[in-house]
């Protein structure tokens, strides 16, 4: 039965894609069936593979808003083990049009269930705001991963945030839990780095991570090519960052 | 009569709210009458000033949802010259609540008619999305400064941003015109970079401002401060880009 993963911070650019694309190849490649959902009508996570895309037809904004059914959204990947959901910018408009839609909160939940069975993990990729597109992904998941930049203004939002995590506990999703604390785009140069990372740690304590990921400009340029970085440079410490925190998930939510 | 500049992108972390307050601040300390908005829930820039405001007492979202006279929520600075309008975390809300009330794109430019003579330019600093905090921000602003990280998927939005500016355009605000396109967290060391900078100089041409922000860690420091670059280092690389960039917005906007 599949455990759907949710990777959320409003924050922006904080590496919600980069990591959501990288631990999707890296379940993949160790035989995890994993299915990955973009839901940010920025489509990042659906570029960031698109090189491995073999057809889509339909996607999210279809399933979504107009009921089409999830499995013609699911496109294959040359990879058996990792599906993709992708999304469209068209999605720019779902905010305020789920407003109205009937159990709006429940559009992804219910839409998932479907195809649950079919994966290990699910992954869901959210736009950086905590709209109804990311209420959507917190009423699916069972577990969600919070990637934190290592600067100041990154500590800012995290307790709004957890308060729209308790809520969603309380009206929408009473089992969703945090499977994780991830830092990210840390510099061991940099005093700003270390600092934020000891203040998250003695916030969340074991929540938090064992694996950093270190800046690396590897991560930021497989994008352009389509590629996770463990196809685009397997030897970048990016790569290697990302395998090891898989491992870390793994024992997590298995 | 002053003028009404929005610093937009829908893409997460790429420079809005760090341009935002540093040339809000290079703009007072060079005697122009400046006013800075904070539209963003997550009130980085209102942290980013925080050490500099005598006082708050009302913010944006008592304004754009309770009707609240915005000159009860402009609170002064130690700078003669800078007053903000400071966020909240309440404002995560106004995104639906905005939805249902009459004439909701224009909540934010009816308020600012009442001050805009009071100042020389307004400055708005946006959340990472085109929803309707962003929309009001289009609808109010007369030019909007664009900042672009110098990342791939950074320039994957572009479209979509520009064809909800073209949306503005034609039916909200007719005069709305592109200032320029700022490239931020510029790194010379790096490919990647420069490939990106080509790229956006080749699309937008002269738009592109010639100053750009290069990476530096003093900006990410600052706000941790609670002060723009110019008062934690004056003599740091991106408190000084930022003066130079100062400069050329004076010159494309008087
Ligand atoms: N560890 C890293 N080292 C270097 N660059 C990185 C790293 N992680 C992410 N990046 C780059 O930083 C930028 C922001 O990352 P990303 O787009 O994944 O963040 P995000 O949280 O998904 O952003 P958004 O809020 O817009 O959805 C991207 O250009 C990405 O390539
Ligand atoms: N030129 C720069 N050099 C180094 N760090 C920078 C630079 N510009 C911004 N930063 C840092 O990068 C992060 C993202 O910048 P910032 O928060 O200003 O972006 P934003 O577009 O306002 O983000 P959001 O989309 O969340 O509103 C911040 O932690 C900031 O301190
Ligand atoms: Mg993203
Ligand atoms: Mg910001």
């Amino acid at each position: 039965m599949g455990k759907i993963l949710a990777f959320i911070n409003q924050k922006g650019g904080v590496g919600k894609t980069t990591s959501a694309v990288n631990v999707a190849m890296s379940l993949a490649v160790s035989e995890v069936k994993t299915l990955i959902v973009d839901l940010d009508p920025q489509s990042n996570a659906t570029t960031g593979l698109s090189e491995l895309i073999e057809e889509t037809q339909k996607n999210i904004y279809d399933v979504l808003i107009r009921g089409t059914d999830i499995k013609e959204a699911v496109a294959k990947t040359q990879f058996s083990h990792l599906d993709i959901i992708p999304s469209t910018h068209d999605l720019v408009g779902a905010e305020i049009e789920l407003v109205s839609i009937m159990a709006r909160e429940y559009q992804l939940k219910t839409a998932l269930k479907t195809i649950v069975r079919r994966y290990d993990i699910i992954i869901l990729d959210c736009p950086p705001s905590l709209g109804l597109l990311t209420i959507n992904a917190l009423t699916s998941a069972h577990a969600l991963i919070i990637p934190i930049q290592c600067e100041y203004y990154a500590l800012e939002g995290l307790s709004q945030l957890l308060n729209t995590v308790r809520l969603v506990q309380r009206h929408l999703n009473r089992n969703l839990v945090i499977a994780g604390v991830l830092m990210t785009m840390y510099d061991s140069r940099l005093n700003l780095s270390k600092q934020v990372v000891e203040e998250v740690k003695g916030y969340f304590k074991d929540k938090l991570f064992k694996t950093l990921i270190y800046r690396n400009v590897r991560l930021s340029e497989a994008p352009s090519f389509g590629k996770p970085a463990l196809l685009y440079d397997a030897n970048s410490s990016g790569a290697k960052n990302y395998l090891s925190l898989t491992e870390e998930i793994l024992q997590r939510v298995s």
